[in-house]
C-alpha cells in the first residue's frame, strides 16, 4: 500500500469523522444530503458483500466495517433522531434515487468483468460511488449559507478521491501487469465532479470569505 | 482488456 493510498483512506475517514462530529455533537444536519447518505450506505452494502469471503487484509477488513457501520449510522440519524432530523432540509434535497441507481445497475450489467452476482453488485457500486456525490452539490447549490463542517466535509471527500487517482499512477508504475480499467475511469468521473466544487473552495478561501456557490 | 486486479482496494 502506497503514501497515496493511505493518505486517501484516512482523508475519507475523517470526511466521515466531520460528518459524524455535525450530527452527533451539534445535532444538526443542515445543508447534507440524506438522498447522497442513502446512495454510499447502498455502495458499501453492495461492494462489500465479500467482507466475510474475500480476506485482503485486517486493514481493509476493519475499514469496510467501519465504513459500513458509519454510512448506516448516518442514515439512521437523518432519519430517525428526534433532533437530527428536523435540521434536515428535506424540500432542498429533491434528487431522486431511482435516476442515478438504475442507469448504474444497467451499466454493471453491461461492462463488468465477471458476470456473477458479486461482480455485479461489486461494479454496480463503482459506477454508483461515481455519482452519488451528485445529490448532494446539487443541495450545496441551493444553499444560502453552507457551514465550514458541511463545506469541509465535501472537500476532503474530494480529496479522497483525487489521493486515489495518484495512488493508481504509483500503482501502474510499480505493479507489473497492473490495470483496473472500470475504476480508474469511474474514479476519474467521480473525481472530475468535484472540479467546480474544488474552485469556489478555494477561491472563498483564498479570499477569507465564507464558502458560496453560484447557483 | 480485462482487468487484472482481485479487489485489494476500498
Amino acid at each position: 500500500m502506497n503514501i497515496f493510498r493511505l493518505c486517501g483512506d484516512m482523508t475519507h475517514l475523517l470526511s466521515v469523522v466531520v460528518l459524524l462530529l455535525k450530527i452527533h455533537t451539534i445535532k444538526s444536519c443542515a445543508g447534507i444530503s440524506l438522498k447522497t447518505q442513502e446512495l454510499y450506505a447502498l455502495v458499501f452494502a453492495t461492494r462489500y458483500l465479500d467482507i466475510f469471503t474475500h480476506h485482503v487484509s485486517l486493514y481493509n477488513t476493519v475499514m469496510k466495517i467501519i465504513f459500513l457501520g458509519t454510512s448506516f449510522t448516518i442514515v439512521w440519524y437523518m432519519r430517525h433522531h428526534k433532533v437530527v432530523r428536523q435540521t434536515y432540509d428535506k424540500e432542498q434535497d429533491t434528487f431522486k434515487h431511482y435516476m442515478l441507481i438504475i442507469p448504474c445497475f444497467a451499466l454493471a450489467l453491461l461492462i463488468k468483468t465477471k458476470f456473477t452476482p458479486l461482480e455485479v453488485l461489486w461494479t454496480f457500486s463503482i459506477y454508483l460511488e461515481a455519482v452519488a456525490i451528485f445529490p448532494q452539490l446539487v443541495l450545496l447549490q441551493r444553499t444560502k449559507n453552507i457551514d465550514n463542517l458541511t463545506g469541509n466535509y465535501v472537500f476532503l471527500l474530494g480529496a479522497y478521491r483525487g489521493l486515489y487517482l495518484l495512488n493508481w499512477i504509483v500503482r501502474y508504475f510499480t505493479e507489473k501487469g497492473y490495470r483496473q480499467w472500470i475504476t480508474w475511469i469511474s474514479g476519474i468521473v467521480q473525481t472530475a465532479l468535484y472540479a467546480d466544487f474544488f474552485y469556489y473552495y478555494i477561491k472563498c478561501w483564498r479570499n477569507n470569505e465564507k464558502l458560496h456557490l453560484p447557483s | 482488456t480485462e482487468d487484472t486486479k482481485e479487489h485489494d482496494e476500498l
